[in-house]
């Protein structure tokens, strides 16, 4: 699991 | 980006364009539902609470200050310039339960115990629910302006667009967020009863009215 979770939406 | 999250943004664009188009134009924010707009000030401030701290994109930077800026300005124009205008008598519902029911999603279905990754489920859970007040108070008046129905709408075709877009990224990106889905299928329903109505008479040139 990501240390960061990336939310690339709007 | 693909194409229906392209479209599905501009939509949202669209949406806020017409609603503060609407508000100065006729001087009036009458059959808006300032409890709504309260709801996106809070969605879009915990969303987007690491703007300046996580980069992603020229896009999605401006976006999100656009989104932000837009939905304290419409709720400050309705506060204030045109707060005689309002309809508090029929703007009724009651958005404590949103907020606490979003807070209890948010806290049960989330990515991760952090506070970032819990505001961002709690703003996902609310946004799927803020048009409910603007729903509601549509249907106590039983009709509306058209430029209204045209702003409930695109802000409806925004969220329904990122369906398909759901649908790309998990075949061709290999990216899928539970979370966003659900909560974005529920509000896509919310919204599937005033589509319908919406095809029914404003799209044959006829006034909103509920049947």
């Amino acid at each position: 699991e990501p240390e960061t979770i990336q939310h690339d939406e709007l | 980006m693909n194409l229906f999250r392209l479209g599905g943004d501009l939509a949202h664009l669209v949406s806020i364009f017409i609603l503060l188009q609407k508000i100065t134009a006729n001087k009036s924010a009458a059959g808006i539902s300032i409890k709504t707009q309260i709801l996106y000030s809070i969605v879009y401030v915990t969303r987007y609470i690491d703007v300046f701290t996580k980069w992603i994109s020229l896009y999605t930077f401006v976006m999100k200050l656009i989104f932000i800026a837009s939905s304290f300005y419409t709720v400050w124009l309705m506060h204030n310039t045109y707060k005689s205008t309002q309809n508090p008598q029929i703007d009724t519902f009651k958005i404590r339960y949103l907020i606490g029911g979003s807070i209890i999603m948010a806290a049960i279905f989330n990515h991760k115990l952090t506070f970032n990754e819990l505001v961002w489920s709690f703003s996902i859970w609310l946004e799927s629910v803020a048009i409910l007040p603007q729903l509601f108070m549509l249907q106590r008046t039983g009709e509306a302006e058209n430029i209204t129905v045209h702003y409930i709408f695109a802000l409806g075709i925004y969220r329904a667009l990122y369906i398909p877009n759901w649908v790309y990224r998990w075949i061709f990106d290999q990216y899928f967020d539970y979370i966003a889905t659900v909560a974005g299928i529920i509000q896509t329903l919310i919204y599937s009863d005033f589509f319908y109505v919406y095809y029914q008479r404003v799209m044959k040139g006829k006034k909103f009215e509920l049947p």
